[in-house]
């Protein structure tokens, strides 16, 4: 029960809150319960979900300094079986304090609790694009790490560091911590560039990385200004089609069908 | 002599460091004398200049943490009247490190004296997707700050955080620092939602926004993966002439033709 991953990549704009969203609300369509926790302080995440600011009290910066307890935090959204841990502006000004707290790194680990961790089947973390102590938060609570690499060729120059970082993360902080697989987004059948950057990453990670591309689609880029995920604002889209065939593959993968 | 602009928006993405890279170039093709710096520990901004990490001892780690002369740690580039002061990995372990250092906020700006400025017509500062310690050195140590925004609903929810802490920077720490500009990249002009987050943006920034929009193109991302900027790579292709129109544009002003 409650399986957690953390949807992580140093690198900016290469898919992150876009497969946390679509992955979760797949997963959700599909029968399984699941929670999306919010630890970007752009707030894309929940923008995603049709969850603004305005609309809520407490967020992920309570939970993570000042010990509230997740399940006063959590809100339900409007889709079946998808429930939203939201982040907060806040959260910028969080990682400083952060710095001078005890167990800076273990506060969220500490926050998912068993007794929350049963109340779903899967638990995402969206993470900003950094390898500070909010995404280091999310390392350390998290069983594995969802890499979404766009097809481009700077966002193949910080994967070997993310993957240094777990390491490091798995020697000194989270034992059980694990690579998910890796997702290729952005992908564009048309362009050599990102064939190569595909070979080059099967070639690194093999049997690591997700069959489904996700190919570019406006559908992807429009369903977030609806507050909706792809496949409740056009399912029959070929951006609702990867992320319904990535879920596919998560589900195999997780040994559940 | 030697403006300092920062590059900057904590939303991830965006084409920062395209921008960076391909406006420092045109700049120096132009006969301008240039310095980037490259403040993202996933050193993108060298390897768009054909610089690469195993080829430099002295980074932009040193120039904040050790107080090393930044002339010392300045590389000339294979592309005339452009230098580069490059990054390092380890500058995501130096943005704890500067927590507890006197004068953490205005390291960079010391270090950009005025030996350094009058080196140069222009300085930029490519900048992580935060706005943690290191791009604050960058407000701290700059004149204005050029705010690339992707034609994209996501990237619209972080400006009025971008515009705030530029705002509280100039309370607080540089009292000179203006916006530069705002320029839009990613457009297509076959989307919808292109047209309504540029029309949005020229709303509510009006003259602050550049006329030239930087459309997606291949060249722009094919071009980083053989060490070049794009008017060095295909000086005749559509990302090469938005850059060469937004530098003109820049240069109006910047009152320099
Ligand atoms: N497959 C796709 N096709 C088209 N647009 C996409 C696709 N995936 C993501 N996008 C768009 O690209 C932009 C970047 O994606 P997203 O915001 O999910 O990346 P991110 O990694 O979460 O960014 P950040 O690093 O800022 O957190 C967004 O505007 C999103 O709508
Ligand atoms: N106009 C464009 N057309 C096509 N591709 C582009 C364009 N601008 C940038 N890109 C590509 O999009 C990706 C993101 O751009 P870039 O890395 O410059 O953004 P960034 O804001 O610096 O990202 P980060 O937040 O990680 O620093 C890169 O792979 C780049 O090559
Ligand atoms: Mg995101
Ligand atoms: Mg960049």
């Amino acid at each position: 029960m409650g399986k957690i991953v953390a949807i992580a990549n140093q690198k900016g704009g290469v898919g992150k809150t876009t497969t946390a969203v679509n992955l979760a609300a797949c997963l959700s369509f599909a029968g399984k319960k699941v929670l999306l926790i919010d630890l970007d302080p752009q707030k894309n995440a929940c923008s995603g979900l049709g969850v603004y600011e305005e609309t809520y009290q407490i967020s992920a910066v309570d939970v993570l300094l000042n010990e509230t307890p997740v399940t006063d935090a959590i809100l339900k959204t409007s889709f079946n079986n998808l429930d939203l841990l939201p982040s907060s502006s806040d959260l910028v000004g969080a990682e400083v304090i952060l710095t001078d707290l005890p167990m800076r790194e273990q506060r969220l680990k500490a926050a998912l609790n068993k007794t929350v961790r049963d109340m779903y089947d899967f638990i995402f973390i969206d993470t900003p694009p950094s390898l500070g102590l909010i995404t280091i938060n999310a390392f350390g609570a998290c069983h594995s790490v969802l890499v979404p690499i766009q097809c481009e060729y700077y966002a193949l120059e910080g994967v070997s560091s993310l993957m240094m970082t777990i390491e490091t993360v798995r020697e000194r902080l989270n034992s059980r911590i694990e690579l998910e697989g890796i997702v290729m987004t952005m992908a564009d059948k048309r362009t050599n560039l990102n064939q190569q950057v595909i070979a080059e990453v099967r070639e690194h990670f093999s049997e690591k990385v997700y069959r489904t591309l996700i190919y570019r689609n406006i559908t992807l880029a429009e369903a977030p200004s609806f507050g909706k995920p792809a496949i409740f604002y056009n399912i029959r889209s070929v951006g609702s089609n990867c992320y319904i065939s990535l879920t596919k593959e998560f589900l195999e993968k997780n040994s559940q069908a």
